[in-house]
């Protein structure tokens, strides 16, 4: 199904946004 | 709260002039600070722009950070 297969791309996606996101703010208090 | 908290940093990161909402322009221009390109980000900003009117709010927002940090199905922050 190519619409599951793009809902789990945009998933990656998210996380490796959420993820940078996370590490970013990693140091500040 | 801490999630709250969290949620609202980003959505600041993301939100460079404080407008309140976030665009595609503003989601673009954060390739600069993320280890992301463009396209990415678009892809993004059209996962969390459920409403698909181009415009990211800080509920949109949450709710997607919510399904990542718990997974689909989660009610937002």
């Amino acid at each position: 199904d190519p619409n599951m297969k793009g809902a789990a791309a945009n998933e990656g996606v998210l996380a490796n946004f959420f993820n940078s996101l996370l590490s970013k703010k990693t140091g500040v208090p | 709260s801490t999630v709250l908290e969290k949620t609202q940093e980003f959505f600041q990161i993301c939100d460079i002039e404080s407008k309140g909402f976030i665009t595609r322009r503003d989601m673009q221009r954060l390739h600069r600070e993320l280890p992301l390109s463009g396209e990415e980000l678009e892809n993004v900003f059209d996962t969390l722009d459920t409403d698909g009117n181009g415009y990211l709010t800080f509920d949109e927002f949450s709710s997607g950070f919510s399904e990542f940090m718990f997974g689909p199905g989660v009610p937002s922050v």
